[in-house]
C-alpha cells in the first residue's frame, strides 16, 4: 500500500543490478566484492534510509520474483519445446538465488559482527515479508498458486545461512528458530496448497541435521517435535476418513519416509516426543502409530520378545522411567487434576470416579464424543503416579503390586463404565505406552493384562484383545512391548485366552492367533 | 495393514544415517554425491 | 468403533489446494544449487542401463579405483558438491596437489631437483582443464603458498 512513488521502478532497477553482479566473474565466489558497491547504491538509492524502506524493497524485489517466476512457468505451459522443466527453473533461479544472496549478504554485515540482535531482526523481518508475499499469493490466486519460488528462496537462503562461517554459526540457533517459526506460520493447515514443499523443507537434509543433531543441548528438538505435529494435524482428519486422495497418498507416504530416516537415524528424539505425536495422530492411524511407538534408544538392545521363558521384569532397563519431554499433564482442567490428585491420596470424594466419564465426554456425537488427549493425560498421569506409589512401597510394577489402589480403581472404572468408543480411547492410551524396556511399559502392560483378567464382561477382554490385534496385524514396525504383551495374554493359561468364544469367531481370526501362538512357543 | 515400509526406498538396514542422502519425501532415490550441496574450500570454485 | 468423521469445509478447500498443488510437485534440482554443467535432465534410457547408483558409489575407496580423468571430470564439473570433494580426496590420496593459483592439479614427475620452505622446483605432471589433458612441465616452481 502506498508506496513512494519511484520506489517500485527504484527496487526493479536494483534488483536488475544486483543479479548482473551476482553472475558477474569479478563479484568473487561469495559475491563479498560485487556486494560492498553494490550497497553504494542501495545507499544513493535511498533505500537504506528507514526501516520502512527496506521493508517496502524486500517485499518489492520478492514480489519481482515471484512475478517474473509465475511469468516463465506461464511461457513454459505456451511452448514446453522452447523452455523445458530444467531451463525455466534454471531461469528462474538465475533471479532467486542472486537474491536470497542478497539477503544473506545484508544479514551477515548488518550491524557490527558482534551483534548478533540486528542481524537476526533482519533475518526475521525477511522471512516475515516473504511469508506474507506468500500467504497473500495463496490466497488470491488459489489453485492457481505455484510454491517454486518460495520453496527455492527458503531452501537456498537456509543453505546460504549455514555456511560454515563463524559469524552465521554464532547465530544459528537463532537462525534455526527463525526458520522452524517460519515453517510453523506456513504450515499445511494454513496454507494448503504450499503442503509438499513445506514438507520438503523440514526434510531437507542439513536442516534435519541441525535441528536434530549438530544443535547443543538438543534444543531443536522441541521445535522440530512441533513442525511433525502440524504435520500430523493437517493429515488427521483425512487418515481418520482412510480413503486417501492420491495427492493425500503421496503427502502421507512422505511423511513415512521422513519418519523412517527419523526412526532409523534418531530414534531418541521419537522415543522422548511419541506422546505428544499420539495426541494428535488419529486412532485408526495404527502402523503410523507404531513407526513411533517402534523407536528406542540406539544404545539398547531388545531381548527378542520371543524368546520362551523372557523374563520381563529382570530386564536392566525395565525399572527406569522413559523421559517425556511433552508436558502432558498442561490438558487437564485445573479443578479436575485437584479432584484427581485428592482421589488417587484420598480415594476421596467418591464422586470423582462416577463423574469420571462426563469430564472426559464432549458431546454425544459418534466417533467424537470423548475428549482424546484428555484420556490419553489422564491415563499416563495416573500410570506415573501409580510406578511412584509402587516405588515408594519398596516394590517394583508387577500383576500383584499393581492392584488394590486408588490408581486401579480409576482405571477399572474407565474399563467398566466407559462405552465402546470410550473404552477403545482408553484402551489405546495404554496401548500408546507399550514401547521398548521400561517402567512405562511394563507397567502399562501388566495393567492391560490385568484388566484382561478381571474383567466382568466379555465384552472389555474382546475389546482389549482387539486394540492389541489390530495393532500387530498391520506390517512392521511393531513396538516391543506391543509384543511381549500380547504374547503374555495368548501364552500365560491364568487369562485363559483360548476358552472365550470370541478367540474362535471366525476361522481366519483362530488361524492368526494360532500362528502367533506358533511363533511364540 | 498399511505400507510396506521396507519398499520406500529407504535402506533401513544401513549402518550409517539415512539423512545425509534423503533427497526426498517425494523420492524414492537417495542423493548421489553429485546432488549434495557441499561447502567446499573456495579454491575448488573453479568455474 | 470411531468410524469415519465427515470432513468439514477447511478440510475440503485444504484437500483442493494439495490437488492443485500435486500437478507441479517439487522437483529435486529445487532443493540443489543451480548445476551450470550438469544440470539433473532425467532422460528415459533402456531398462537394462543402471538405473540406481552402484552400490557403494559414494564411498572413497569407489572414487579410489576411478581413473584419474574421471577424477578430473567430477571435480571440474560437478563443483561445490560431494562428489567434487570425494574426487578432491582421491586425488590427493594419488598424490595429486592442487595449486590454488592456477587451479589445476599437478603430481611429482620425479624427485624436485630443488626442495626449500618455500617452494620445490622440477619436473612435473599437470592436468590442463583447458586442453582437457595431462601434460608434463619441466622447470616448474611449485611454490607451497600455492598448496591448498
Amino acid at each position: 500500500y502506498d508506496d513512494p512513488p519511484g520506489l517500485n521502478e527504484k527496487t526493479e532497477y536494483l534488483l536488475r543490478e544486483w543479479v548482473n553482479i551476482y553472475h558477474s566473474p569479478t563479484s568473487g565466489r561469495d559475491s563479498t566484492r560485487g556486494f560492498s558497491t553494490f550497497v553504494q547504491q542501495m545507499h544513493q538509492q535511498g533505500i537504506l534510509r528507514t526501516d520502512d524502506l527496506i521493508t517496502r524493497f524486500f517485499r518489492l524485489c520478492t514480489e519481482l520474483c515471484v512475478d517474473l517466476t509465475y511469468r516463465l512457468l506461464q511461457e513454459s505451459n505456451i511452448s514446453p519445446s522452447l523452455l523445458n522443466p530444467t531451463l525455466v527453473r534454471a531461469k528462474c533461479f538465475h533471479t532467486l538465488d542472486a537474491f536470497v544472496r542478497l539477503i544473506t549478504l545484508l544479514v551477515k554485515h548488518s550491524g557490527d559482527a558482534a551483534n548478533s540482535v540486528t542481524k537476526i531482526n533482519l533475518l526475521n523481518k525477511v522471512l516475515g515479508i516473504v511469508v506474507g508475499v506468500l500467504q497473500q499469493d495463496h490466497d488470491q490466486r488459489q489453485t492457481e498458486f505455484h510454491q517454486m519460488p518460495y520453496h527455492r528462496i527458503f531452501i537456498m537462503l537456509f543453505y546460504e545461512l549455514n555456511a560454515p562461517e563463524h559469524v552465521l554459526e554464532s547465530i544459528n540457533f537463532q537462525t534455526l528458530t527463525a526458520f522452524t517459526n517460519t515453517y510453523h506460520i506456513l504450515r499445511p493447515t494454513k496454507v494448503p496448497g504450499f503442503s509438499f514443499a513445506w514438507l520438503e523443507l523440514i526434510s531437507y537434509r542439513s536442516f534435519i541435521s541441525r535441528m536434530l543433531l549438530q544443535t547443543p543441548q538438543q534444543k531443536g528438538w522441541p521445535m522440530y517435535a512441533q513442525l511433525l505435529i502440524d504435520l500430523f494435524k493437517f493429515l488427521g482428519p483425512f487418515l481418520r476418513n482412510v480413503e486417501l486422495t492420491k495427492p493425500m497418498q503421496v503427502l502421507y507416504r512422505g511423511t513415512l519416509r521422513l519418519l523412517l530416516v527419523l526412526l532409523h537415524d534418531f530414534p531418541e528424539f521419537l522415543c522422548d516426543y511419541h506422546y505428544g505425536f499420539c495426541d494428535v495422530i488419529p486412532a485408526n492411524c495404527i502402523q503410523l502409530r507404531n513407526l513411533i511407538l517402534s523407536a528406542f534408544p540406539r544404545n539398547m538392545r531388545l531381548p527378542d520378545p520371543f524368546t520362551p521363558n523372557l523374563k520381563v521384569d529382570m530386564l536392566q532397563e525395565i525399572n527406569s522411567a522413559p523421559r517425556i519431554l511433552t508436558n502432558f499433564v498442561a490438558v487437564m482442567p485445573a479443578n479436575f487434576r485437584k479432584d484427581l490428585d485428592s482421589y488417587l491420596k484420598t480415594r476421596a470424594p467418591v464422586t470423582f470416579l462416577s463423574d469420571l466419564r462426563g469430564n472426559l465426554q464432549l458431546s454425544n456425537e459418534p466417533g467424537m464424543k470423548y475428549n482424546v488427549a484428555l484420556i490419553n493425560s489422564l491415563v499416563l498421569y495416573v500410570g506415573t503416579q501409580a510406578i511412584q506409589y509402587i516405588y515408594s512401597k519398596g516394590g517394583t510394577p508387577s500383576m500383584s503390586t499393581i492392584t488394590h489402589s486408588s490408581h486401579m480403581d480409576i482405571f477399572q472404572n474407565l474399563s467398566v463404565d466407559l462405552d465402546t468408543e470410550g473404552r477403545y480411547l482408553f484402551l489405546n492410551a495404554i496401548a500408546n505406552q507399550l514401547r521398548y524396556p521400561n517402567s512405562h511399559t511394563h507397567y502399562f502392560s501388566c495393567t492391560l493384562l490385568y484388566l484382561f483378567a478381571e474383567a466382568n464382561q466379555e465384552a472389555i477382554q474382546e475389546q482389549i484383545t482387539r486394540v492389541l490385534l489390530e495393532r500387530l496385524i498391520v506390517n512392521r514396525p511393531h513396538p516391543w512391548g506391543l509384543l511381549i504383551t500380547f504374547i503374555e495374554l495368548i501364552k500365560n493359561p491364568n487369562f485363559k485366552f483360548w476358552n472365550h468364544e470370541f478367540v474362535h469367531c471366525a476361522p481366519e481370526i483362530s488361524k492368526l492367533f494360532e500362528s502367533v501362538a506358533r511363533s511364540c512357543m | 495393514l498399511g505400507n510396506d515400509l521396507t519398499t520406500l526406498g529407504l535402506n533401513l538396514n544401513s549402518p550409517d544415517n539415512l539423512y545425509h542422502k534423503f533427497q526426498s519425501p517425494f523420492s524414492k532415490q537417495p542423493c548421489r554425491p553429485q546432488d549434495i550441496d557441499f561447502f567446499v574450500p573456495s579454491e575448488y570454485l573453479t568455474n | 468403533p470411531l468410524g469415519p468423521v465427515p470432513l468439514n469445509k477447511d478440510n475440503m478447500y485444504q484437500q483442493a489446494m494439495l490437488e492443485a498443488s500435486w500437478r507441479h510437485m517439487p522437483h529435486p534440482s529445487d532443493s540443489e544449487r543451480l548445476r551450470h554443467y550438469l544440470p539433473r535432465n532425467p532422460c528415459p534410457t533402456p531398462a537394462y542401463y543402471h538405473q540406481t547408483p552402484l552400490p557403494h558409489h559414494d564411498s572413497i575407496d569407489f572414487y579410489l579405483r576411478l581413473s584419474t580423468e574421471t577424477l578430473f571430470f567430477i571435480f571440474y564439473y560437478m563443483e561445490a558438491t560431494k562428489a567434487q570433494y570425494m574426487a578432491a580426496k582421491a586425488l590427493k590420496k594419488q598424490s595429486w596437489r592442487f595449486h590454488t593459483k592456477y587451479m589445476m592439479w599437478f603430481q611429482r614427475h620425479e624427485e624436485p631437483k630443488t626442495i626449500t620452505d618455500e617452494y620445490e622446483q622440477g619436473t612435473y605432471i599437470y592436468f590442463d582443464y583447458e586442453k582437457w589433458g595431462q601434460r608434463k612441465k619441466e622447470g616448474f616452481t611449485f611454490e607451497y603458498r600455492y598448496l591448498e
